[in-house]
């Protein structure tokens, strides 16, 4: 038990590493990225403590999980989300309002993994958002609507048909 | 790419017949509040095996569009997958009414299937439902953030 | 205890219906209004059992507070919160981030009421957030940005001084 | 209007002297994720008398800014309130540093005062720190959404 535990635990740690670098570097040089670790409070015994979870937002300095503002702690949570199971063998990833949190800055960074993690793994996304700066950006929006006798009516629009938002297309193609 | 198309009826706020997609690479669910676009992974999650009560707590019958024939319900929830090597699929699941009690079964190109042996199909598929990795619930990053060291723990234990 | 809880329990549950009504009541004609009811589950009692939180949004169906959508729930919560106190006393109301969940419409919603408050109840109002809807339309702006050292720095920006924004100030004003 | 200037040095992520307002009517805090925004509230509600632990699980020497001089740390927290007579205090906190043990005093008017009399002066003013109604913090909303009919009835009886 013990050992598979390590196994897992090594594993994930280093995902987590890999991930929440690449959604916290910085959108502009000089590409500075955050760094988390994970480490086990008591490495012999490790099912009798707790998992250490500590963070380096880009530019800040070394703190627990918990002393992080509202939106540094969700961009952390959804690092180790992602990577208690990694990527290998995932055809397709649907987040429902993952960004909530989120301000403007980190939202354009999730933008911009989550269209890495479709070239680099061919992963498939279904992400809901209320974020225009977010699904503004995606090849197709499925707007879902209420109809007076408040039944769901939803409406397909392609977007990877139109022409680019520069601006933008910039800032994320790092 | 992977899921194409998703053809629902009856299911949650979706009354009568929704085609909804093809989807593409990279594809956004939007709309107001309480439209309706949690409800459309619930039926993506529904039609891939997940029990009832692990859909926001509910019911079989909850999950049947509330304008619906109660006695004679037709919900069902289709998803189109496209495997690895370009091969069409149709998963389906279906909710019915036998002796007052609501079920549900499986379909796979319109083929019967019990719940195991659909689940067999699915991993063969390189859907594995069990690992939950596919999805990111609403609220559930929220509920992360505030996790404390030994919950940690706990998350680890339960994916090794 | 018990004649303590009933008495706190009839004016939570009045605070509640109004609240809920005027956070949701609709931007346009015919302004239907949502309403929102607690009961308790065992009145003989109250101590044993829980309380129903029952909600009717605007133009749907009676549910109870777990079957409603994230923002639904957001907003039904947050009359609750208001509904605890009052506002008889109350010279000032923080809120941190309280519009996370919302869309568009629920956001002018709250600016709306927050804007009622102020003028009915004389209620001093600091609000963090993060969309540009709701604080487009304060009277000042605190805005923080972190240094490079990543200490804190505050811009006070006035904005009761500039025209307002006609469109919106249509909508909110009912 | 009441909370008309706060001025703070020293406290969490503010460096140094700062003097936050004046505030009106309807004020909103606006930045990016980590600049500092909730921390202007844990300086409000610090000021008013919270225990650090009450503060985002806090020690007295967590709230001290890092940079500071650990040995002997000046800081403090000074709100400018007006009552409703249009009469004008400055309620203010500190924390310092005494036999090597972190500690908070009271002010008001420069005038230092111990926890308890502060609350009272307090109450007269018309802030009832006991109560919590005046703040909601950062993700209360949420964790208030997912609550269960009996945790109502607790909050309920709290309130009461
Ligand atoms: N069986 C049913 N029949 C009819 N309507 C239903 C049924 N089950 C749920 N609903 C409705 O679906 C709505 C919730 O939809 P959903 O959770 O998908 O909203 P959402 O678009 O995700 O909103 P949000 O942005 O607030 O999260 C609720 O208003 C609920 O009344
Ligand atoms: N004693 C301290 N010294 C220096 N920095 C501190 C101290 N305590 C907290 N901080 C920093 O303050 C930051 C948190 O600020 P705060 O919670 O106010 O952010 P915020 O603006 O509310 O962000 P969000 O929008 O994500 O909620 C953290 O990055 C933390 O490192
Ligand atoms: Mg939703
Ligand atoms: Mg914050």
């Amino acid at each position: 038990r013990k050992s598979l535990f390590l196994k897992a635990f090594k594993r994930i740690s280093k995902n987590l590493t890999v991930i929440y670098a690449e959604l916290t570097k910085e959108l502009e040089p000089p590409y500075h990225r955050g760094s988390a670790h994970l480490s086990l409070e008591d490495p012999m015994n490790p099912f009798n403590a707790g998992v250490k979870f500590s963070v380096i937002p880009p530019n800040k300095r070394f703190q627990e999980i918990d002393q992080l503002s509202g939106g540094e702690k969700s961009v952390a949570a959804l690092a180790f989300t992602f990577s208690l199971q990694g990527f290998k063998s995932t055809p397709f990833l649907i987040l429902d309002e993952i960004d909530a949190a989120f301000d403007t800055e980190n939202v354009l960074k999730l933008l911009r993994w989550v269209r890495n993690k479709t070239k680099v793994n061919a992963i498939q996304f279904i992400v809901i958002s209320l974020k225009e700066i977010f699904f503004a950006h995606s090849d197709l929006l499925i707007g879902i609507c209420r109809n007076t006798d408040s039944t769901s009516q939803s409406l397909t629009l392609a977007l990877d048909q139109l022409p680019p938002d520069e601006a933008s297309e910039k800032l994320i193609a790092n | 790419m992977r899921i194409e198309n998703l053809e629902i009826k009856d299911f949650k706020s979706y009354s009568g017949v929704h085609t909804i997609g093809p989807f593409k690479t990279f594809s956004c669910v939007i709309g107001p509040n309480g439209s309706g676009k949690s409800n459309l992974l619930d039926a993506i999650i529904f039609v891939l095996g997940y029990k009832a009560t692990a859909i926001r707590g509910s019911k079989l019958q909850d999950l049947v569009y509330i304008g619906a024939d109660i006695v004679n319900p037709k919900t069902y929830v289709k998803l189109h997958f496209r495997d690895q090597h370009n091969k069409l699929y149709v998963l389906g699941r279906n909710i019915t009414v036998k002796n007052k009690r609501f079920e549900s079964s499986y379909t796979i190109d319109s083929k019967e299937l019990s719940a195991q042996e659909f689940q067999k199909q699915l991993l063969e598929l390189g859907i594995n439902i069990a690992s939950k990795s596919f999805f990111i619930f609403q609220g559930d990053v929220e509920n992360h953030a505030n996790r404390h060291p030994k919950e940690i723990t706990h998350e680890i234990e339960v994916v090794s």
